[in-house]
């Protein structure tokens, strides 16, 4: 464990209770995309089957465990409690775009071909996409909500820093894991139109706008 | 894993 990844992880934490804090203070789950957070629950319950056969860490065993409860309770939330406050008819981003290539992707690419290890490389490949249904969202909608560009610049501050996380134990444990690096360059990638917006716009006090 | 890159990471 190193600084980057603590602070990465805790940045992840911080960006499920700003999204939980947002459904909580507005009453409402306007401008989050439903199709977005299903993913991420497909992510963490593939990703984290090892939880039942396989002990890193007290820390890791938490987190894992929180990160599958939240992401079900938040699709609970949005599904049913808040259900009239999602619009469908804005989050219309195609999932079968993304879980097919990242199926594909995952048959090609794993550490081993086993079921556990396909899932694994599965989730790797999803995680790195599933913010472009609530990418996608807000470039329609051409706003968002100040406390849900919070919650996206924490996620995104998790993923940025893995990186320097990888870079780090690369140095240090020689250590690569060439699929989770690969995916997670794409993935930080894909934050920077908004990263570029937030910095110049959100941080400096303004609303989150895009330009017509 | 044995032999591989453990999953470790979240």
């Amino acid at each position: 464990m190193n600084l980057f990844r603590l602070f990465g992880d805790l940045s992840h934490l911080a960006s499920i209770i700003i999204l939980l804090q947002k459904i909580r203070s507005t009453r409402s789950c306007r401008g989050i995309s439903f199709k977005t957070q299903a993913l991420y629950a497909t992510v963490f319950i593939t990703r984290y089957l090892d939880l039942f056969y396989d002990w890193v860490s007290l820390y890791n065993f938490t987190m894992k465990v929180f990160f599958i409860a939240s992401s079900c309770y938040i699709l609970y939330l949005m599904r049913y409690k808040y259900r009239p406050t999602h619009d469908p008819s804005i989050d219309t981003f195609r999932v079968e775009y993304l879980l097919g290539p990242s199926a594909v992707l995952a048959l090609l690419f794993h550490y081993r071909f086993t079921v556990p290890e396909v899932f694994w490389s599965f989730s790797i490949f999803l995680e790195a996409v599933a913010i472009l249904p609530q990418l996608f969202m807000l470039q329609r909608t051409g706003e968002a909500e100040t406390i849900t560009t919070h919650y996206l610049a924490a996620l995104g501050a998790y993923r940025a820093l893995y990186i320097p996380n990888w870079i780090y134990r690369y140095f240090t444990e020689d250590m690569v894991d060439p699929i989770a690096v690969t995916a997670g360059i794409v993935q930080t990638a894909l934050y920077l139109d908004f990263f570029y917006v937030y910095f110049t716009k959100v941080l400096q006090g303004q609303k989150f706008e895009l330009p017509a | 894993g044995s032999g591989t890159v453990p999953h470790d990471e979240l």
